[in-house]
Order: structure tokens, then sequence, then C-alpha cells
């Protein structure tokens, strides 16, 4: 999962 | 995105318009913690940093903009704004929050998912979101008469991070590899932290009484 998807939530 | 996690967001949304509503209207923050509010700003700045290069939705976009201007602004009205400021109870307000910062900005230097300033930044501030109420609960304790805008405020702050950890479980069993440790620890120590007062806040509203917490 790159980091990208980490991020997706407030 | 999940019905827990608009519903985690929304309720989110609805404390700070709460505030800002307490705010603004009756121009008092009696009850509020001002370090918690700043704790909450920096959260949102060191969180945020990406807003501007890692576009995911416009909802996210947006939410972002909202959560960044009303926390910024509700510093600027209870440190500036005259009547508001009068109204901030200073010497009740006294917690050291360096306490929880260096040791937040330490641990997201050795728990992270990758050493980059903005990797570190964005773990630093799921380890602060997850303890910046405290000031704010210490000076509940110390505050006698708790008013009911203040109440709501705080218990709509601790329901949004309820419903992130119903949004988690939820993602965990419907998307395969779903894993957020940091994430999810952080986020589970947050609504902890409000287990006590949402024990006395239900009790306080189940019996139709004025909210207390015993110091």
């Amino acid at each position: 999962e790159d980091e990208d998807d980490k991020h997706d939530e407030l | 995105m999940n019905v827990f996690r608009l519903a985690g967001d929304m309720t989110h949304l609805s404390s700070i318009l709460v505030l800002l509503l307490k705010i603004h209207t009756i121009k008092s923050c009696a009850g509020i913690s001002l370090k918690t509010q700043e704790l909450y700003a920096l959260v949102f700045i060191t969180r945020y940093l990406d807003i501007f290069d890692r576009f995911t939705s416009i909802y996210n976009f947006l939410m972002k903009l909202i959560f960044l201007g009303s926390s910024l602004s509700i510093v600027w009205y209870m440190r500036r704004h005259k009547a508001v400021h009068r109204s901030y109870d200073k010497d009740q307000d006294t917690f050291r929050y360096q306490f929880i910062v260096l040791p937040c900005l330490l641990l997201a230097l050795v728990i992270n998912h990758k050493l980059t300033f903005k990797e570190v930044m964005w773990t630093f501030s799921l380890y602060l979101e997850a303890v910046a109420i405290l000031p704010q609960l210490v000076l509940l304790q110390r505050t006698r008469n708790i008013d009911n805008l203040t109440g709501q405020y705080v218990f709509l702050l601790g329901a949004y991070r309820a419903l992130y950890l119903l949004n988690w479980v939820y993602r965990y069993f419907t998307e395969p590899g779903f894993v957020r440790w940091i994430t999810w620890i952080a986020g589970l120590v947050q609504t902890l932290l409000y287990a006590d007062f949402f024990y006395y806040y239900i009790l306080s509203w189940k019996n139709n009484v004025k909210l207390e917490l015993p110091a």
C-alpha cells in the first residue's frame, strides 16, 4: 500500500 | 468512504461549529482551554502539510481547509478578541503542554512509517491529537459549573474519534490489507481518554443534572 493511501483520511 | 467515517467527520465538524457558535454568539470562552485549542491548531497544521501536493478529493480538500481555518480562528478569538479573551480563565488553564508536545515529537521520530519530514510531522499530529484534549479535561475538572455548549463540544470531540474506530474496523473487514497500527493505537488511546468524561456526561444527561467532573 503506497504512502498516498495511508493519508486518505482526515 | 463509509458511513462511520462520514459520521465521524460530521461529528468532528459539528464539535468545532458548537465551539465557534459559543465563542461567536455569546462572546465567551469560559471553560474552554486555550491550550487544547492551540494543540489542535498544531495537529491540523502538521497533519495537512500535504494539502496542496496530495489531492485525494474535493471533500478531503474542503474539510482540511475548514478544520485549519476554524481551529486557527478559535485560537485567534481566544487570544486577540477583547471580550472573548476576558472570559478566558488563564489561571485555571495551566496544563504545561510541552510535557505532551515533546514526547509526541520524539515518539514520532522513533515510530513512524518513513523517516521523512512530512511523514514524521503527520505521525506527530496523530500522537498529539490523541492527548491534545488533556488540558481541556483538566480544566473541566477545575470548572465548577460546566455550561452545556462546553459539555457538548467535548462530547462531540470524543465521539468523532470513537466513530473513526468503527470506520477502521469496517475498513479492516472490507479492504484486504488495510492495516494502520499507528493510527489505530493513537485513535484508541484518544478515545479511552474520554472514557470517564463520557461516563459522567451520559450520567448527567440521564439524571438530567448539571455535568460535574470529580476533581
